[in-house]
């Protein structure tokens, strides 16, 4: 099928699959992001690099204004669900950055003035509970753990009525890492999610998963896997104080349309922003 | 044992006396889709299917009877070649103890794979020991002592620094005759100059032996510029892949060795402290291959 715009030469085609490959946008992503603007692009100079470029920037930011909603737990639309507590469960495999985010978003939550409470659920990982321990006492944030061993999704709901009884405005729960290929550790934060969607509306629950800007194509399948059990309702990409461009967010919201809410940029627990599509897509290109 | 699908690039070559330099052409552009996906870095990607192009459309394949066989062949061996040998062991020290230094990105798994390490050489009825140099981390040092206490190794922390940490653990694992002694690092990216720096003062002041380098198996392009900088600023001995029980093909390891010169020694397949394997080359790149 030939478009309207004009073929480009094949040495530029090749800059532009380089500069999207490389961003790890994904080969198959690449081609029809390359494809896309091909047949858009009218009255351009075939020869003009940069005007290009800005084509290829609007091509990209296209797929990601078809996500309006980049609000973690966005505020209601009517006042029927207004109940407390809301909640932020955080997924993701292992190593991305959950323990270490969830504290940032909890941090975050209480400079804005909000009651919250922190529950600790990975209680498989050797010295998770003491991990998060730590980050709730340096950032003056409530925190409910169980021993090393116990149940997570007993955890999760005694996290989650005693957010009830003591009137807290939003519960953030880390999870165990787990890869979303074992069964069994899915078929465990698929029961956490009906724990938690027994006792609170679906519009005060966000499922955020979290995804390492270092990963190749590997996280569109993670995003495929924990979305199909469990629904993620965003995406927070982390590390990107490094120099991974995190380009497979770009075929997680072109083929899942789950949003990406929140960027981590670092260690501390200020190292948090929220998700900027024009600025993430103008560090890909130049 | 490559895959089916993989196969089925070459099924039109397989036909003798229909092959022509356009349709070999046609297959490697698919080749190179499949290894883009697998994560294989751009730059490295195209130099191989340039090798590979040179190998195939070469006057003994266009003439062989089963000529997709022969190119699905030479690709194969290509990426074995790229993949270094197979196996390879840790450079002991003539005196003990060998220092064993753990280093890489945040997340990647240093610090379990620091005590599989201890539970494979004890396997071997090596003495081992584990020094705990992580000071940033939360729980760091717990999470490691943890470990260790599962198995009844030392782990030492005394020193108010990383470096003096590491120090302090050779002189004691020497002391103790231990045979060898794990450093497990904080978790850094490449481009944190200081950072690199603690770990060339580290490896300086230890004489370590090996310095392994650890990269998740789901790494995408990124793994050429963690190694390069890894090799150039501190130089590596050897790559232990991590996460490899998961779904991600792990191209990045190509980058990493095509980069870096050095081998795979291990890879990860899983959290428990068993979980360390030999690496493979050839069953690596028939998982790259998909
Ligand atoms: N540079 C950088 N490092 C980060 C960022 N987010 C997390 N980290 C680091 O990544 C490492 C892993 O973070 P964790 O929060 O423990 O990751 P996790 O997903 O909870 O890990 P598991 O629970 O073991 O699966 C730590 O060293 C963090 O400091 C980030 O945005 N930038
Ligand atoms: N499935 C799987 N998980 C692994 C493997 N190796 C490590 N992990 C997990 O990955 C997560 C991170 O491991 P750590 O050992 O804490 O990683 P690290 O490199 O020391 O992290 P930092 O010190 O923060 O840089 C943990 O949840 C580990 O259990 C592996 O081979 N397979
Ligand atoms: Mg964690
Ligand atoms: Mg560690």
């Amino acid at each position: 099928v030939f478009g309207t715009g004009p073929r480009l030469e094949y040495e530029i085609l090749e800059k532009l699959e380089e500069l999207l490959v490389t961003a790890d946008v994904g080969v198959r992503t690449t081609q029809k992001i390359i494809n896309n603007l091909e047949n858009s692009i009218h009255n351009i100079d075939k020869n003009d690099f940069q005007a290009i470029l800005h084509a290829l920037e609007r091509e990209l930011l296209n797929v990601f204004e078809r996500n309006n909603q980049r609000e973690i737990l966005p505020q209601h639309q009517s006042t029927e669900c207004k109940g407390t507590p809301r909640i932020i469960l955080a997924i993701g495999v292992n190593g991305v950055g959950k323990t270490t985010s969830i504290a940032k978003i909890a941090h975050r939550y209480k400079t804005q003035g909000k009651d919250i409470l922190l529950v600790a659920a990975d209680t498989f990982r050797a010295a998770a509970n003491e991990q998060i321990e730590i980050l709730a006492n340096r950032a003056n944030l409530e925190l409910v753990k169980s021993q090393y061993g116990a149940d997570p999704a007993s955890v999760l709901y005694d996290g989650i009525i005693s957010a009830e009884k003591t009137k807290k405005d939003v519960v953030l729960v880390d999870t165990a890492g787990r890869l979303h290929t074992k069964v069994n550790l899915m078929e465990e934060i698929k029961k956490m999610n009906r724990v938690i969607r027994k006792n609170i509306h679906s519009s005060n629950i966000e499922v955020l998963l979290i995804i390492d800007s270092t990963a190749g194509h590997n996280a569109v399948y993670q995003a495929r896997s924990f979305s199909e059990n469990l629904g993620a309702t965003g995406i927070m990409l982390t590390k990107l104080d490094g120099t991974a461009k995190g380009g497979m967010v770009v075929a997680i919201e072109d083929e899942l349309e789950i949003p990406v809410k929140l960027v981590g940029i670092g260690e501390g627990i200020d190292d948090i922003e929220d998700f900027v599509p024009a600025d993430f897509v103008k560090a890909i290109l130049y | 044992v490559i895959s089916e699908k993989f196969q089925n690039i070459f099924r039109n070559l397989k036909k003798p006396g229909r092959l022509t330099e356009d349709n070999i052409k046609a297959a490697l552009r698919e080749v190179q889709l499949v290894l883009l996906e697998a994560d294989v870095n751009y730059k490295v990607v195209k130099e191989f299917i340039g090798n590979i192009s040179e190998k195939a459309v070469g006057q003994q394949v266009l003439k062989s009877l089963q000529p997709g066989q022969q190119v699905i062949k030479v690709v194969h061996e290509e990426l074995i070649g790229l993949l270094g040998k197979s196996a390879c062991s840790i450079n002991m020290a003539e005196a003990q103890p060998t220092v064993i230094m753990v280093v890489g990105l945040q997340g990647g798994g240093k610090t379990t794979t620091s005590a599989k390490l201890v539970k494979y050489f004890t396997k071997q009825n090596y003495q081992c020991s584990l020094a705990a140099a992580d000071i940033y981390r939360p729980a760091a040092v717990k999470q490691l002592e943890v470990l260790g206490s599962q198995l009844n190794v030392p782990v030492f922390t005394e020193g108010n620094n990383a470096v003096k940490i590491a120090t302090n653990s050779v002189k004691l694992a020497s002391r103790d005759s231990k045979d060898i002694v794990i450093i497990d690092t904080a978790g850094r990216l490449h481009i944190d100059q200081t950072l690199m720096k603690e770990l060339v003062d580290m490896k300086k002041a230890t004489k370590a032996q090996e310095v392994l380098l650890v990269v998740d198996a789901m790494t995408g392009q990124d793994a050429v510029k963690i190694a390069r900088e890894y090799q150039d600023v501190l130089g590596i001995d050897g790559v232990i892949l991590t996460k490899m029980d998961g779904d991600a093909r792990g191209g990045a390891v190509i980058s990493v060795c095509a980069v870096t010169g050095k081998p795979v020694k291990f890879i990860g397949n899983g959290e428990k402290l068993d979980n360390l394997e030999l690496f493979y080359p050839d069953r690596m790149a028939s998982r790259i291959l998909g």
